[in-house]
Parts: C-alpha cells; structure tokens; sequence
C-alpha cells in the first residue's frame, strides 16, 4: 500500500459516499445515469468474487463489501425507492454496447483463462467505460449539478490516482499489470474532458454548464 | 504475477 493507492481508494470511497448521500438528502437521483449505476455494479460484482475464495486482509474484504454494497444500494434508490426522479428520457445510452464488447475483449485478451480471471479482466474493461452513459447524459441535459459534479471528480480522480500507484509499484515493487494500467489510462482519458470544465467552472462557484 | 485469486489492489 503506497499513499497514491491509498488516496485512490478513498477519492473512490468519497465518491460512493457523495452520491448516495446525494439522491438520500435531495430524495432525487436527477441527473445521475442508472445505467452507469447498474454497470458499477456488474463491475464490482464480478471483480470480488474473489471475496469467497480468498482473504488478502481486513482492508481489502471490508472496501470490497462497501463497493459492492453501495453500488446496488445505489441501483436500488434509483430503481425502486426514488424511481419517479429518474431522468430516464435522457439515459439512453445502450449497456449491451459497453457489455458485450469488454465480455469479447476480456475473452481474447486476459492473463488466464479461467473463470475468475476473465471475470476479473471484464470488470477491469467494463469498469474502464461504465462512466460514458452518466458522461453522456450530462452532455444531452448540458449540465450538471454541482454535486454531481463533485462525484464525478471524486470518481474520475480515483483511478488516475490508481495510475500513480501502478507507476510508484512499477520502480518500488517491479510490479506490473498491463491490462489494469491500459484500461485505467482509457478510463482516465475519458474523464479529461470533464475535469477541464470542473476545474475551470465548478471550482470557481459556477455550475458545470457545456457550451451550448 | 497476481493471479485472480490474490489481487491485493480494488
């Protein structure tokens, strides 16, 4: 555990924390896409299974529990509970084409063939992408709230935090994992343009608005 | 190498 790790997985815990607390105060999920919600949860889902065969430590069962936990908590408030808020007009961004594509790439590319270890590359694919239906529907509305935008800076920043770490492990711990770093750069890339507008809009008080 | 079943990293 190195502090660039640490402060990844807690950018990543904030941001969990963040929008749940988001949708239970403002008892809405506006704004929020369930589809990127139901794929975090695919995501988590299929990347800790581990959590069943194997220990590694407290730390590690305990963040796994919360992140799968809060991710179908999630789905829930916005499925179920605070279903009536949900923009669903605007979250048309189709699953099955992130889905599908890391399932294909996760079989033809992976460290092993194994049932886990392929689930462990799908999740590390999928997760790479799960944010473009909530990117995309802030740019269909042109906005976003700023507390969405808080979540969003929270989670994009904690896998370009993870990359850090991966280049911190690389020299300290000549240890690699080219399939985590190439999916963590995309999913980072992703996020660029996003922090932009968040640093030069949010940060100064101003609501993220796209350009019309 | 970590293999599936001894991932230490989220």
């Amino acid at each position: 555990m190195n502090i660039f790790r640490l402060l990844g997985d807690l950018s990543h815990l904030l941001a969990i924390i963040v929008l749940l607390l988001k949708i239970w105060k403002t008892r809405s999920c506006a704004g929020i896409s369930g589809k990127s919600q139901i794929l975090f949860a695919i995501v988590y889902t299929s990347r800790y299974l581990d959590l069943v065969t194997t220990y590694i430590s407290a730390y590690n069962t305990f963040m796994k529990l919360i992140f799968v936990v809060a991710a179908y908590a999630t789905v829930y408030l916005m499925y179920i509970k605070f279903k009536a808020t949900y923009d669903h007009n605007h979250d048309t961004f189709r699953m099955e084409f992130l889905v599908i594509p890391s399932l294909i790439l996760a079989l033809l590319i992976n460290h092993e063939l194994t049932v886990l270890e392929v689930l462990w590359t799908f999740s590390i694919y999928l997760e790479s992408v799960a944010i473009l239906p909530q990117l995309f529907l802030v740019s269909k509305t042109g906005e976003a709230e700023s507390i969405t935008s808080h979540y969003l800076f929270a989670l994009g920043s904690y896998r370009g935090l993870y990359l850090l770490n991966w280049v911190y492990r690389y020299y300290a711990e000549d240890h690699y994992d080219l399939i985590a770093i190439v999916a963590g750069l995309v999913q980072t890339v992703l996020y660029c343009d996003f922090f932009y507008l968040y640093i030069t809009k949010v940060l100064k008080g101003k609501k993220l608005q796209l350009p019309a | 190498r970590e293999t599936a079943n001894n991932k230490d990293e989220l």
